[in-house]
């Protein structure tokens, strides 16, 4: 989901 | 992952390894800003609380701890290496931390996707990264002999951003539910920043003659 997209980067 | 994002994690962690180069070898932070690095370790802190509840890849958890460890050491080294802390420019390196940081928690604190602990944490760290690196701009100014080393650091932590950028572009057509305005607005104004930085690395470089920025 979008939260994961978004805790993927660094 | 994209070929953006993998060159954009490579360049930033290629910043690091130079920053880490001049200080652990030459034993030198000539020219580094303790407030900007201070500034980072906080930054990273923030930023990966989430490694304690996402496991996202082995990449992802180790290029975190890498940036966490390399960060609070640097700091370390510029405030209690015998040596290294000798050469640190603390008279030219007077930006006040509250005055980047208070805003940005103040701004996290109104402005995050969900009005949780992590979540506003996150968008803390989006902020306060956006402009980490001011007070290192404001001591390159003051610096009249800006090493190499220093240069290098500082350009490739812009190039690092630029990356990004190419990279959300390139997830924006790629992967439908990608969007994320915090990062991507904070991520612009913070490339924007090194935009007069970039002129003169180049010019510096073109010409053949030593960086220096104008006061």
């Amino acid at each position: 989901d979008s939260e994961d997209t978004k805790h993927d980067e660094l | 992952m994209n070929v953006f994002r993998l060159a954009g994690d490579m360049t930033h962690l290629l910043s690091v390894v130079v920053l880490l180069l001049k200080i652990h070898t030459i034993k030198s932070c000539a020219g580094i800003s303790l407030k900007t690095q201070e500034l980072y370790a906080v930054v990273f802190a923030a930023r990966y609380l989430d490694l304690f509840v996402h496991f996202v890849s082995l990449y992802n958890t180790v290029m975190k701890l890498v940036f966490l460890a390399s960060s609070f050491s640097i700091v370390w080294y510029m405030k209690r290496h015998k040596i290294v802390r000798r050469t640190y420019d603390k008279d030219h390196d007077t930006f006040r931390h509250y005055v980047l940081v208070l805003p940005c928690l103040l701004l996290a604190l109104l402005i995050n996707e969900k009005f949780t602990f992590r979540e506003v944490m996150w968008a803390f760290s989006i902020y306060l990264e956006a402009v980490a690196i001011f007070p290192q701009l404001v001591l390159l100014q003051r610096t009249r002999n800006i090493d190499n080393l220093t240069g290098q650091y500082v350009f490739f932590l812009g190039a690092y951003r630029v990356l990004y950028i190419l990279n959300w572009i390139y997830r924006y057509f790629t992967e439908p539910h990608f969007v994320h305005w915090i990062s991507w607005v904070a991520g612009i104004v913070q490339t924007l920043l090194y935009a007069d930085f970039f002129y003169y690395y180049i010019m510096s470089w073109k010409n053949n003659v030593k960086l220096e920025l104008p006061a």
